[in-house]
């Protein structure tokens, strides 16, 4: 699964997730990656949200569209946010997997709770950031 | 002016530390920086977070180390189904496909189905007939073989087990550790 969150200098943000799926998945199974708020979501006045993991976990706990009600209804950061619904309540239930999140500000999120997580991240003419999580 | 973003996040398709060689880690760190650049090119020269994510996407897909479009993993049956989505934060608008084959860009058909249709989710062969119709680019099964993926494909059948994009092959499972 690939993804990108971004946010353009009209303070618009974006979410765009890419996926081939499992190695030998049966029966035409669909993960999170393709339903809006669970895989990927986005909104300008919360976050833009791109997940990849273990998709029944993050389809249960609709995560994508958790993250941004977190902002919105409990007024949590962006960083609070994603590290709760990654570290605790998809922990708790067994999903593995991580997202990628940004807000208005410009505010980068990289969180994940295994291994395998490719990330790369670029804020207006700062450096680069390129990370691999093994 | 508002502050310019972009992040990405790639699954590489059950490539484990194990199997991670340096020369790997030095072709994976360069799609990624690419891919990321790609997407930051467009935020500078004005353009929309929806153009910046596509692109961003695409190069992914076009990339044959990441479990999406071009390096897509092996279903049961040896073929390759894709799914992508899609949503733009200004306007609440989204598009999004499932299961869908030799499409060479998932995700510029997931925008298509956003930007050309009153739909937000289609799925399987009606999801490429949407495509064919707006001429998008469409690949044969050759496109997205890859030897790395075949073996993984076969070690998964051998073991009977449905894998994910950072989990460990079945037979290079070990102890795995939590960030």
């Amino acid at each position: 699964t690939v993804g990108a969150v971004a946010v353009d200098q009209f303070g618009n943000v974006a979410a765009a997730t890419s996926t081939g799926g499992m190695t030998n998945k049966k029966f035409n199974r669909i993960g999170d990656s393709p339903i809006i708020g669970a895989g990927t979501y986005a909104h300008n006045a919360t976050c833009a949200v791109s997940c990849t993991g273990h998709g029944e976990y993050f389809m249960r706990a609709v995560v994508a569209y958790d993250v941004a009600c977190l902002i919105e209804y409990k007024g949590l950061s962006l960083a609070e946010a994603c590290h709760y619904v990654v570290h605790d309540k998809l922990v708790k239930q067994g999903g593995e997997g991580g997202l990628i999140a940004i807000n208005q500000l410009g505010d980068i999120v990289l969180s994940f709770n295994s291994e395998g997580m490719y990330r790369a991240s670029k804020k207006n003419q700062e450096p680069t950031y390129v990370g691999i999580y093994k | 002016m508002n502050p310019i973003a972009i992040a990405i996040h790639g699954g590489a398709g059950t490539i484990l530390s194990a199997l991670m060689t340096p020369e790997k880690e030095v072709m994976y760190r360069q799609a990624l920086q690419e891919a990321v650049e790609v997407g930051h090119q467009i935020l500078l020269q004005g353009k929309s977070s929806l153009e910046a994510v596509e692109a961003a996407v695409r190069n992914l897909e076009d990339c044959i180390l990441f479990n999406a479009g071009r390096g897509s993993v092996f279903t049961h049956e040896g073929k390759h189904e894709m799914d992508a989505a899609i949503m733009y934060g200004a306007t609440g608008m989204a598009g999004a496909v499932a299961g869908v084959r030799q499409v060479r860009n998932p995700i510029t058909l997931a925008k298509t189905v956003m930007q050309h249709s009153e739909h937000v989710l289609l799925v399987g062969d009606g999801a490429e007939i949407f495509g064919r119709s707006l001429d998008l680019a469409f690949e044969p099964d050759s496109y997205f073989f890859d030897t790395a993926r075949h073996e993984q494909w076969l070690a998964a059948l051998k073991a009977d087990q449905v894998v994910l994009d950072h989990s460990a092959l079945p037979e290079a499972t070990t102890d795995r550790k939590f960030g």
